[in-house]
């Protein structure tokens, strides 16, 4: 029985897609066998593993084509314990069929619930919305991260985000539970930063993770040439601080 | 007959607001009547003009209720010449009717052709995706501004978004031009974002506009207090890279 979190956001830019990335690659070298899938029809995922082709079969298939198994959708970084599942939703088209076919909310659980078994770990990248594949992730996911820059703009989205995420647990997922706040993209030469990084301790205590992810410019750098930060440096306080990421959500929630 | 200029981009967080905002302000400073409107549900056009109360009436009524005419959707910022139509979309449920009722992509622009002739600008923020609202903003439009990050994750996007782009002006509006690309929260200090801006000018040549959006923290400032950087300091670099990039969309396109 695998974990399964989603990374949501309504606020674009926040670090969804680099969060997923190297947590996935941080449990995936700590041993975990893990599966990564992207809902976001931008395709980031792809991007972040330096991917050049694009996928022929991926999540359009996985949420509307229940006769392709996982295991003909799924792709492996070699060597590593990760697979994937890359978005391969290219065209406005495309776009608008899925919407259609995917009406109900529980296309990504049932499959996940069938077919996903023999990981440890299924983290899902979704796209910075409230729309039906965001909603997708939240339904089949046991835990949300929620990333968050800390900028007044981020703050006030999260407001309206966390109505949605208790709308959505009534409706579809009541076991669903936020796993923490992650505050990303830190910069502690920066006033605004250090007060709403300090207001979000002082008023959710816990729920923020107490592992921070800094801006380091290694993170931007390796998402530039297609790899993780774990791969590209693995010294370097980026992959640290993920690392970390990794053993706080252990800790936390026991998965060992 | 106003000029009507959507903010488009897939990608999230990379100053889509922040730039119909403040180009918004620039324009009615200098003397020209402009309509914003808030067409992404996370509604941030409200907090970057400070605006406490959530908006009763707002872009939800435009888009499905003509009966309400747009005289009575609108507030002005006092004083500026500056009118704006906020989001109003709260809830997932909402979000749901929404897409049920505007299945076609021209709702936005049936209404603005009817009732927004009194403008000399209308400017459409959107939100971060190729969805229902982000395409009746670009049915709508006469112009595109694409905001571009200099990261990699983001040029990455644009090129998706890019293909949606053609696919919107062929089935719905032939006439859409993109007014350019406008690179945005720039770090001259960052290697990578000298790199990427040179390429983009290589590539693109004068598709980029020669006005290019610094990283500036009055600008950060300016939207944490709910203010238009041109309100809140006229003479900072932030202020005038707006001021310039009004007066370069005023030579390129002839408006005056
Ligand atoms: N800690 C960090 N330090 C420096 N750069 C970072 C960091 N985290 C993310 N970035 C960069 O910031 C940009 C935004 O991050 P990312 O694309 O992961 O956000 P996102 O929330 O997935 O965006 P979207 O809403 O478009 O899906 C990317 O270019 C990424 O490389
Ligand atoms: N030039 C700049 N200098 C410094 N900070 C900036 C600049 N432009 C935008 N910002 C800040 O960066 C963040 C992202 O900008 P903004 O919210 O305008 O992007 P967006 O594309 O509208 O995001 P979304 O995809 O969530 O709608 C905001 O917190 C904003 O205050
Ligand atoms: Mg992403
Ligand atoms: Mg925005």
């Amino acid at each position: 029985m695998p974990s399964t979190i989603a990374f949501s956001s309504q606020k674009g830019g926040v670090g969804k897609t680099t969060s997923a990335v190297n947590l996935a690659m941080a449990f995936a070298v700590g041993g975990y066998r893990v599966l990564l899938i992207d809902l976001d029809p931008q395709g980031s995922v792809r991007y972040s593993f330096g991917i050049k082709e694009a996928a022929e079969r991926g999540t359009h298939q996985l949420l509307t084509d229940p006769s392709v198994p996982l295991r003909d959708l799924r792709m492996s970084a070699d060597g590593q314990g990760l697979d994937y599942v890359l978005s391969n939703i290219d065209t406005l088209k495309h776009e608008r069929e899925l919407a259609e076919k995917i009406g109900d909310l529980t296309s990504l659980k049932r499959r996940l619930d069938e077919e996903a078994q023999d990981y440890d770990f299924v983290l899902l990248d979704s796209p910075p919305s409230t729309g039906i594949l965001a909603l997708n992730a939240m339904t089949a996911a046991d835990y949300v991260i929620l990333p968050l820059q800390c900028e007044s703009l981020a703050i006030k989205s999260l407001k309206r985000f966390l109505h949605s995420f208790r709308e959505l647990q009534m409706t579809h997922n009541p076991d669903l539970r936020i796993a923490g706040i992650l505050m990303t993209m830190y910069n502690r030469r920066l006033a605004v930063h250090r007060k709403i990084c300090r207001q979000m301790y002082e008023t959710l205590f816990d729920s923020v993770f107490s592992t921070i992810i800094p801006q380091a410019k290694e993170i931007a750098e390796a998402s530039a040439i297609g790899q993780s930060v774990i791969t590209y440096n693995v010294n370097s306080i980026g992959a640290t601080a993920y690392i970390r990421l990794a053993k706080e959500m252990l800790d936390r929630f026991g998965f060992r």
